[in-house]
């Protein structure tokens, strides 16, 4: 799990898609 | 090849094409290769790309077009290597990392900035180390009084390019910068700064697209 690839991948996708704005 | 053959090629200070060709093997490699690869890399692999990247900003006598193609494969290299949790560990923990990417914050290469602004937005909106959101507007504040500039003026800048990836992308950082901070005050302190320096002026295309937006919406329930 440590070893995870892709971390950048999702966090550009989530800024991208506006879900990592979504208000909690 | 191996993460150490790069390693010595990269030590062995080449130049120009070279090192462009280098760096675009390496980019692959970063990207295909398994983590225990970005290990082996390590360490004293991103120290020598940062090492690379700061020579070249600050070298005004480079050959302009290849040392701009070079910076941004380093940036293109930084995203692979920062692909997993090893790698983005190692790049935040070392000393110039975040300061070189907003280093790269260069509205004269668009394409590299770009890139570079994306990083710096995937760095903002990470829960942990906490507080990254606040280094990277520090080191984006301290870049900026270096030039004598307004610290938002290069993203403005960056946002009446042509470029609509670039454009989208400062605004993204802009807003992974204001919604990850905590205090009221300080959001509509940015928000303000930011309108200030004319963020709205590359934005009216919008109002209009609203427009359209809107009125297709409702067309389409009138149909």
């Amino acid at each position: 799990e440590d070893d995870e690839t892709g971390i950048m991948d999702g966090l550009l996708e989530a800024l991208q898609s506006g879900a990592a704005f979504r208000r909690k | 090849k191996s993460a150490q053959v790069y390693i010595q090629e990269l030590k062995s200070e080449i130049k120009d094409g070279q090192l462009l060709s280098c760096l675009e093997s390496l980019r692959v490699s970063l990207n295909n290769n398994p983590v225990s690869w970005v290990q082996n890399f390590g360490n004293e692999g991103l120290a020598l790309l940062l090492n690379i990247l700061r020579k070249l900003q600050d070298d005004k006598d480079e050959n302009f077009v290849m040392g701009g193609k070079c910076q941004h494969e380093i940036i293109r290299c930084l995203k692979a290597f920062m692909n997993n949790k090893y790698g983005l560990k190692s790049m935040l923990e070392s000393e110039e990392g975040i300061t070189l990417l907003v280093r790269a914050i260069n509205p004269q290469k668009p394409s590299m900035m770009t890139d570079a602004v994306k990083l710096l937005s995937a760095i903002s909106i990470l829960e942990q180390p906490e507080g990254l959101h606040e280094r990277v507007l520090e080191v984006i504040t301290e870049e900026a009084e270096k030039q004598n500039i307004e610290r938002f003026q290069p993203l403005i800048s960056g946002m009446k390019n042509n470029s609509l990836p670039l454009r989208a992308s400062c605004l993204t950082l802009i807003n992974a910068l204001i919604s990850r901070a905590e205090e009221l005050d300080f959001r509509i302190h940015i928000r303000s700064e930011l309108l200030r320096l004319g963020l709205r002026e590359p934005l009216k295309l919008k109002v209009q697209l609203r427009v359209f937006d809107e009125q297709a919406e409702d067309d389409s329930e009138d149909l």
